[in-house]
């Protein structure tokens, strides 16, 4: 069991320092083992830092960049050891548009390969969909669930550094 | 490989039998808040075999079975049924699709199938972790989790990877 | 001290029933102190249920019902005990468009009598200032703030009941 | 009554002297993640007197000072200065405005000032509590409060209405 999370954790952790690149243009982050001594029991420290920053400890980050380092280590784990299916519920209304779409860029990426489900109220996460199921209640309170196929669904353009603020 | 199909019936706010085909690529589920959303995701974890009644924002098991509402009496068991495909033979059976199910009694006992035929939940944990769709933990990210993440204990954060490994 | 709390605790409860209803037509919702024979240390439980739906406890609500129920609470004590100035900081983001309607319309109410201030992403909320305060980074990584008049604000027209679902 | 006016200097990501004119009515604070919205709504709480460290998301008071970001250094001291409207003369001193203002310096050590005079913490809350601005924990919503005062215990909630009574 123990080699299998030290390798485990050796591919999340260099996924990891990709994703936060990725989401935190110009910032660095790690994940970091609080023991090495005893691999067995040792926890796991996140640490990120966005560009032109010098804070290291997340509780310093700020709501969205909370939200941003949180997918980083999702994603990392998601990319280290890959899943057919993937499932998330309401990540993204902490972010402002930029990140919304560097968000939606990854996961566009990751349905080349998996199948993704996001629950969300945001207009743009919709645009990149083929699928939508459309939620609601009955008269006596119980759910009820409509589909519907998308046409062209959005690949989110490369956002490119000129949008960077 | 992908979630062909789900069918579920009694469970939380899910009274009538609902039946849903899946896609692969990106699919996004949307409504009202209340309407039932969280409760199809928690459908799928659930199908999937979790076992942290917390986890499906319960006291107890049971409290997924369907709880009636005004003009509604309830039920007295929850049945959700997840069709995988497997095509591409991911699963090491030799069926072209394999139908994962898990019902629960008010009296909180869980009943697993595959195929219809009645197995334990081991059974069910060992045929899921060899196509990588494991555990929820590892690819369902429920609402409100991101920040669940960031604030909990490193040791607890060590679950995540362990999971994936 | 403790007639000044038995006296707020009165008035905050009935306007926490008043919140509920604008907030969740057709629900019902109260505020029960949890030891009223030690009136000194007794603690607030918070009940909230939605319209058409049976459930008390907060802890079985959605996420979007449980912003409702703590802005239901928090409006009953800005209510019973009026202040010059509120500053709200991102407490609307897991709203649906009906819900974050009738959020809007109170929030208007109270800005007749106070300033109120909102730190928000969404496009709808700003519709509603007179001033907004544009929050960026400088190429050194520290804050500068751009101030600009709104013409016409938008009070959010009375939603009606026609528009719930 | 309401909020004229803010300075602040040396606070958060704050580094140079910024000053904002406010209005009654609604105003709105918008911007990217991390451009340090919620840094101008800690300055507010801070300079209204609030005491908890967790609560504006540091470890000790001087976390609070300009720790400098990668291209400038920290600064020694920060301070924050509010100018309340009293044209109705709610609060009970023959001014029609009157300036709050709250400094820190890296030993920990806060100063207060009203209208420029060294005065106590104690004699701040009782000049606003006249005016039922109070302090920050009845009319401030921090970010993630909404989740923070459904999570709590009830003998936690009872604190928002002692605050206010
Ligand atoms: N066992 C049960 N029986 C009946 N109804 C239930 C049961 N468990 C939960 N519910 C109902 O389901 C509703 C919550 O649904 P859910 O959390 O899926 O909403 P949602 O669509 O995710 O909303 P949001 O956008 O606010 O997150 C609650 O209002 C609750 O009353
Ligand atoms: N003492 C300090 N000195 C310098 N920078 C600081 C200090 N304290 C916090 N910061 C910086 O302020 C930033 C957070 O700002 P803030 O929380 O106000 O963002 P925000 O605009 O509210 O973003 P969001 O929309 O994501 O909530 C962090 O990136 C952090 O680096
Ligand atoms: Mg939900
Ligand atoms: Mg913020």
């Amino acid at each position: 069991i123990q080699e299998s999370f030290d390798a485990a954790f050796r591919d999340v952790a260099g996924q990891f320092e990709r994703f936060v690149k990725e989401l935190f243009p110009g910032g660095e982050g790690r994940l970091v083992l609080t023991d090495p001594a005893h691999p067995l029991e040792a926890g796991i420290e996140i640490e990120a830092s966005p560009g032109r920053k010098r804070v290291k400890r997340i509780s310093l980050l700020s709501g969205g960049e909370r939200s941003l380092a949180a997918l980083a280590f999702l994603f990392a784990i998601f990319t280290a050891r890959p899943s057919p299916f993937y499932l998330m519920d309401e990540v993204e209304p902490a972010l402002d548009d930029l990140n919304l779409h560097r968000f939606l860029r990854l996961v566009a990426g990751f349905a080349r390969d998996a199948q993704v489900m996001i629950v969300t109220h945001q207009k743009r996460t919709m645009e990149i969909a083929s699928m939508m199921y459309g939620v609601s209640l009955n008269k006596d309170g119980t759910t009820k669930i409509l589909c519907q196929r998308l046409e062209h669904p959005e690949v989110p353009p490369d956002p490119g550094d000129a949008a960077s603020p | 490989m992908f979630l062909r199909q789900i069918q579920i019936r009694g469970f939380k706010s899910f009274a009538d039998k609902t039946v849903l085909e899946f896609i692969p690529g990106v699919s996004v589920i949307v409504g009202p808040n209340g309407s039932g959303k969280s409760n199809l995701v928690d459908a799928i974890s659930w199908a999937l075999g979790e076992q942290g009644a917390r986890a499906l924002r319960g006291g107890q098991m049971a409290d997924v079975i369907f709880a009636g509402t005004p003009s509604r009496p309830a039920l007295g068991m929850a049945e959700v049924k997840l069709v995988i495909d497997n095509e591409a033979g991911l699963i090491p059976v030799p069926m072209s699709e394999i139908e994962v199910s898990r019902s629960i009694f008010r009296s909180g006992d869980s009943e697993y199938r595959i195929n219809g035929k009645l197995v334990r939940l081991l059974d069910v944990q060992e045929l899921l972790s060899e196509s990588g769709i494991g555990r929820a933990l590892h690819t369902v990210v429920g609402q409100g989790q991101l920040e669940e993440v960031l604030l909990s204990r490193p040791e607890d954060r060590r679950k995540y990877i362990e999971e994936a490994a």
